[in-house]
């Protein structure tokens, strides 16, 4: 089954 | 001090049923361009991102930035209040702990007014670069939504792929499967009603049901959504709120483990 990715590991903290 | 008013609430309204499924809070960041809200659901697996323009509201005055933490369920209540057709005007003072939200009918017989206060919240603001799209989808917001409530009875995830052919959207689960294909649209009477496709290259993204369906909330916002996707990157759903700004939610893909 395909894993959920977080948002957090495609755009970093301004 | 900051006031805001639309002549009518109904476009307030819809932003509200918009995203009150993905946030119980957000920031409202208030400065002379305008208003804008940036924030990720609890899981961060989405995001909104919503940008309102001082010129499109009928009043606007901002003398100093604000930054508004409101909770999004208050906040939906109170214009629940207001009917479509009322004018609607927010109200803050300068470091204010309150929000005034103040409808007045159209014959300016009933006024009210719902004072909410204001919560303290850490930000975290993530920084979206600008990104070229391999894919760049304009189609019918109504057909989007109707997709992701049809398929979403056969799996939790809907694979969308598209290419110059068109765009399909496939579900998978226990009990079956099923695929919708979009065919680019050779002409169409209505630019509403229009499918169009601007492909750089062909893309294959997963995505939880559950977010496209909280995001095809906003459609009555907008006649058309747009897509953008590329390979292994969040999916950018944007509906435009009339003249006056936009609503873009992005969502993290699904990845093969």
């Amino acid at each position: 089954t395909p894993v959920q990715n977080d948002l957090q590991e495609f755009y970093t903290i301004a | 001090m900051f006031e805001a008013r639309l002549a009518q609430s109904a476009i307030l309204k819809k932003v509200l049923e918009a995203v009150k499924d993905l946030l119980t809070e957000a920031t409202f960041e208030c400065s002379d361009s305008g208003i804008q809200v940036q924030a990720m659901d609890n899981a961060h697996v989405s995001l909104v991102s919503l940008n309102l323009r001082s010129d499109g509201f009928d009043k606007y005055r901002c003398d100093r930035n604000l930054s508004m933490g409101m909770n999004i369920g208050t906040m939906t209540k109170i214009l629940r209040c207001a009917s479509s057709e009322d004018t609607v005007t927010l109200r803050a003072w300068d470091n204010p702990d309150n929000i005034i939200f103040i409808f007045e009918s159209q014959n300016k017989e009933k006024l009210s007014e719902y004072e909410m206060k204001l919560i303290n919240m850490d930000q975290e603001h993530l920084g979206i670069p600008e990104t070229v799209y391999s894919c760049v989808v304009k189609m019918p917001s109504q057909e989007f939504a109707r997709i992701c409530k049809d398929l979403s009875q056969f799996g939790e995830a809907i694979t969308i792929a598209c290419s110059k052919e068109g765009i399909k959207f496939t579900a998978a689960g226990d009990y079956g499967n099923a695929n919708i294909k979009l065919a680019q649209t050779a002409e169409a009477d209505k630019e509403e009603e229009a499918v169009i496709i601007d492909m750089q290259e062909p893309v294959k993204l997963t995505f939880a049901c559950r977010y496209l369906n909280s995001f095809v909330k906003a459609t009555p916002l907008c006649a058309q959504v747009k897509l953008s996707m590329s390979g292994d990157v969040p999916l950018v759903c944007e509906y435009q709120i009339g003249d006056i700004g936009h609503i873009r939610y992005y969502l993290a893909p699904k990845i093969d483990d």
